[in-house]
């Protein structure tokens, strides 16, 4: 494993770890997204039907562990403990994420490497990862006063998909066949879905004042 | 049997 991917999938972590405790230490789960949570934990169940059948490794083992259990324990939180509940923005989180499931379900079976059920979930996985934030940069847009925690959290999640693309390109030099355009695709996507966010953030990080982003 | 393919990328 190169240091790229190892620092990809640590920012991933960090990630995961900043937005779990905004919600466990301030019991508020204010300016994060349900939808973009709920898609999250679909997509780690969907792409992770091999953790039982395919040894990698124990460092992989173990990381999608984490991600499946931190994902739906920050669906729970969000949806079922009675102080966090309460702060979640429902009324401003209302992007139709429903919508954003059949239609990668729909390619995953039209465009995939394999036609096998793990292929095609694994491919239904990725597509739905690209698109995924797009109800929580939604959030952020409507949200005034975006706690620090919450950009910390988005950032993070931007700067994971960043390092995983450096690191598919040190792969493809270093490794003889290694080509994987529908993960390179969507990877590409997702970063780029995440392009306007980083502007604005490296404006306020400039700026020195809060981030916002224009209506 | 080539019918699945390994991911080891997470």
């Amino acid at each position: 494993m190169n240091i790229l991917r190892l620092a990809g999938d640590m920012t991933h972590l960090i990630s995961v770890i900043v937005l779990l405790l905004k919600i466990h230490s301030i019991k508020s789960c204010a300016g994060i997204s349900l939808k973009t949570q709920e898609l999250y934990a679909l997509v780690f169940v969907s792409r992770y039907l091999n953790i039982f059948t395919d040894f990698i490794s124990l460092y992989n083992t173990i990381m999608k562990l984490i991600f499946l259990g931190t994902s739906f324990s920050i669906v729970w939180y969000m949806r079922y403990h009675k102080i966090v509940r309460r702060s979640y923005d429902k009324d401003q989180d209302t992007f139709r994420h429903y919508f954003l499931v059949l239609p990668c379900l729909i390619l995953a079976l039209l465009i995939n490497e394999r036609f096998t059920f793990k292929e095609i979930m694994w491919t239904f996985s990725l597509y739905l990862e690209a698109v995924a934030i797009l109800p929580q940069l939604v959030l952020l847009q409507r949200t005034k006063n975006t706690d620090n925690l919450t950009v910390q959290y988005i950032f993070l999640l931007g700067a994971y998909r960043a390092l995983y693309i450096l690191n598919w390109i040190y792969r493809y030099f270093t490794e003889p066949d290694y080509l994987h355009w529908i993960t390179w695709i969507s990877g590409l996507v997702q970063t780029i879905l995440y392009g306007d966010f980083f502007y604005y953030y490296f404006l306020s990080w400039k700026n020195n004042v809060k981030l916002q982003l224009p209506a | 049997e080539d019918d699945e393919l390994s991911h080891d990328e997470l």
